[in-house]
Formats: structure tokens, sequence, C-alpha cells
């Protein structure tokens, strides 16, 4: 563990909370995409099977029961509590165009062709494009409410820290997950537009950003 | 690329 990654890990949860917060709070899920929510519940899922069969530390454990409790409270509140103020018109981004291409990948490129390996290989590339359907649903709606560009904010900061995380050990013990560096990097890279217009508009106090 | 025995990262 090293300061990239609990800053990474924490920036995580700090960004599922913040939105798990704002339904809960808001009792509306109006502007949030529950197409994104369950495909982030779907990569927990897939990545987290080792979870009964290989124990890596306390914090490991502790932190994937958190992350899957929360992100399936989450979709719980878009699809079942609030679902009267979930817009699906507008969350209207195809998913199968992820699915298909991620699952396709996974079985192409992993580190072994076990059903676990291709589980982690598959979430770690839906992770990268999960966040598509929140992202074009902004462009539809033309704005985003300031509390949801903080959450995408702490999500797209999360997998940049990773990065940080991943130079670290690869100097520090010759660590390198190939699959997850370059996924990561493809993930970082999507939230770039997002962050040059967080940082430009919402930080000048503007209460909603309106993306191009 | 060194391949990680187990996924030890979230």
């Amino acid at each position: 563990m090293n300061v990239f990654r609990l800053a990474g890990d924490v920036s995580h949860l700090v960004a599922i909370i913040i939105l798990l917060l704002k339904i809960w709070r808001s009792r509306s899920c109006a502007g949030i995409s529950g197409k994104s929510q369950l495909l982030f519940a779907l990569v927990f899922t897939t990545r987290y099977l080792d979870l009964f069969t290989v124990y890596i530390s306390a914090y490991n454990t502790i932190m994937k029961v958190v992350f899957l409790a929360l992100s399936y409270a989450t979709v719980y509140l878009i699809y079942m509590r609030f679902r009267n103020t979930y817009d699906s018109e507008n969350d209207s981004f195809r998913v199968e165009f992820l699915l298909v291409p991620v699952i396709g990948l996974s079985f192409l490129e992993h580190y072994a062709f076990t059903p676990m390996e291709v589980l982690w290989t598959f979430s770690i590339f839906l992770e990268a494009v999960a966040i598509m359907p929140q992202l074009f649903m902004i462009t539809k709606t033309g704005e985003a409410e300031s509390i949801t560009t903080h959450y995408l904010f702490f999500l797209g900061l999360y997998r940049a820290l990773y990065i940080a995380n991943w130079v670290w050990r690869y100097h520090t013990e010759g660590f390198f997950d190939q699959i997850a560096v370059v996924s990561g990097v493809v993930q970082t890279i999507f939230y770039c537009d997002f962050f040059y217009l967080y940082v430009t508009k919402v930080v000048q106090g503007r209460s909603k950003m309106s993306l191009p | 690329s060194v391949e990680p025995l187990r996924h030890d990262e979230l």
C-alpha cells in the first residue's frame, strides 16, 4: 500500500458517498444515469468475486464489501426507491455498445483463461467505459448539478491517483499490471475533458456546469 | 510485463 493508492481508494469512496447522499437527501435521482450505476455495480461484482476465496488484508476485504454495498444501495435508490424521479428518457446510452466490445476484449486479452481472470479483466475494461452513459446524459441535458460534478471529479481523480500508484509500485517493487494500467489510462483520459470544464467552471462558483 | 500473481488492488 502507498499514499497514492490510499488516496485513490479514499477519493473513490468519497465519490460514491457523495452520489449516494445526494440521491438520498434530495430524494431524487434526476440527472443521474442509472445505467452507469448499474455498470459500476457490475464492475464491483465481477471484480470482487475473490472476496471469499483470497484474503489480501482486512482493509482489502472491508473496502470490497463497502464498495459492493454502496453501489448496490445506489442502484436500489435509483431503480426502486426513487424510480419515479429516474430520467430514463435522457439516460438513453446504448450500453450494449459498451458491453459487447468489453466482453470480446476480455476474452482476447487476459492473464489466464479462467473464469475468475476473464471476469476480473472484464471488470477492468468495463470500469474504463462505465461512466459513458453519465457523461452522455449530461451532454444530452446540457447541464450537470454541482454535486454531480463533484462526484465525477472524485471518480476521475481516483483512477488518476491509481496511475501514480502504478508508477510508484513499478519503481519500488517492479510491479506492473499491464491490463489495469492500459485500461486505467484510457479511463482517466475520458475524464480529461470533464476535468478541464470542472476546473474552469465549477471552481468559479457557478452552480451548474453546462457541457458543450 | 510482470504479471501479478494475484490482484491485491481494489
